[in-house]
């Protein structure tokens, strides 16, 4: 049985498809089977992995609007055990085509229930708002891992994503959990970094991950070879970091 | 009669806050009168100019409800000629509420036209999404400027970008022109920026501004002091770029 995690952070460039695309390669490289699923209409996590968007015959928007459609969409990337569910544009019909359905929020989680038993781990990737689609995507989840770059305007949006898990779990989902918080883009020559680190760490403890991931060049350059970066520069701090990441993600959550 | 600009990318966090407050600041300065309109629910432009968005009575919401209300939501800023209509989390609710409205994509329209007579420019900074209001935001502008991260995910996206921009321009916007694309985050160590950057100016030549906006740590950090970089540290290489920003949009629009 999958544990199924969200990628989540409303407020954008903070690192979500950067850590999605690789905590799951690094899970795959480690032995696990992981189907990542892109929930982004903007489908980053899609196009890091190499797939043209353009030349999908069948995204995640087909299973949004009908949770029973056959698996064909689910497709190998070019690491043995990591899957992905990838998106298109189509799906930014999805979040006004359900505004009238009742079980709009729970349409990913239909899905993913089906699929639970075929992997270790299912990771969603989420686009930048706390609109329908990710709403979806923590409703279909075991637990959220935030996405947190070191800077003052990704602090100060932490209370509205924490109001906003708070409701899910009180009317949607009680089983969620905060799995933790992963700073992203740390640069240790910039005080603000260091700031905003202490800051996370004072009030949110333990679920601060130890490992933190550097601001990197190779991570920024790795999708546009259509790679993760352990497949595009291993030896990187960047891939380091991510790999480091999984193993402590394995260790917290049990696996 | 002022002009009306939008600043938006649907990718987050590619600095449209950080130009929509500095380029706000900067013709100020210049001694222009400037309108800064936060249409972006997370309200880091409100945040980033000092003014808490607990204690607000009054945002932008009330005039997407009701176009014609008392004007009393408008603040000033600690720049001369330097206006803010503030954003708080009440926003979020506007674009499920507005789904029935006919005139949904037209109620910020309805504010600017109201208020265009009072101010050289109207700024109005837009969430990371093509939602309705992103396009309450183009429909209400003469043109937009595009800030584009110097990353591979940034230029993908810009495509889905300038098909929306289309299709406003077909039906609901005919006189909307793009004003420019402005190079964000550029780091001059990195070859990634100077491929992008070349990737950019390939593809839509004199659309492309001159100046470039440089990574630059001071830029992150006055957010957190509540002040544009003018007011923080104007010796900044960020400062300076948004002076020499603010001195080419001005040529360029002719004012
Ligand atoms: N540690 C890192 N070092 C350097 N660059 C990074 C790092 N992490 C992410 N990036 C780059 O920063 C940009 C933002 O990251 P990413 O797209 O993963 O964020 P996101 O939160 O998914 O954005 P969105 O909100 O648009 O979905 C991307 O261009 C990415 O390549
Ligand atoms: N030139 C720059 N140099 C360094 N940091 C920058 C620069 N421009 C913006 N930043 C920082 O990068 C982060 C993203 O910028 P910003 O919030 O302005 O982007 P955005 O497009 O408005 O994001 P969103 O999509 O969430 O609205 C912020 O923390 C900001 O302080
Ligand atoms: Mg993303
Ligand atoms: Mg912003």
């Amino acid at each position: 049985m999958a544990v199924i995690i969200s990628i989540v952070n409303q407020k954008g460039g903070v690192g979500k498809t950067t850590t999605a695309v690789n905590l799951s390669a690094s899970l795959a490289v480690a032995g696990r089977k992981v189907l990542l699923i892109d929930l982004d209409p903007q489908a980053n996590a899609t196009t890091g992995l190499g797939v043209s968007k353009k030349e999908l015959k069948i995204s995640v928007y087909r299973y949004i609007m009908d949770p029973e459609a056959p698996l064909d969409g689910i497709i190998p990337t070019m690491i043995d055990r990591f899957f992905l569910l990838p998106s298109n544009s189509e799906l930014v019909g999805a979040e006004v085509e359900l505004v009238e359905a009742d079980d709009r929020a729970f349409r990913l989680r239909n899905f993913t229930e089906r699929v639970r038993k075929d992997y270790d781990f299912i990771i969603i990737d989420s686009p930048p708002s706390l609109g329908l689609l990710t709403l979806n995507s923590i409703v279909a989840s075991d637990g959220i891992i935030i996405t947190l770059q070191c800077e003052f305007y990704a602090l100060e949006g932490l209370s509205a994503l924490m109001n906003t898990f708070e409701r899910v779990k009180e009317s949607l989902n009680p089983s969620i959990k905060i799995f933790g918080i992963i700073l992203t883009m740390y640069d240790i020559r910039n005080n603000l970094s260091r700031q905003v680190m202490e800051e996370v760490k004072k009030h949110f403890g333990s679920l601060v991950y130890n490992t933190v991931i550097p601001r990197n060049v190779r991570l920024g350059e790795s999708p546009s070879f259509g790679k993760p970066i352990i497949l595009y520069d291993a030896t990187s701090k960047g891939s380091q970091a991510y790999i480091d990441l999984a193993r402590e993600f394995l260790s917290k959550v049990g696996k």
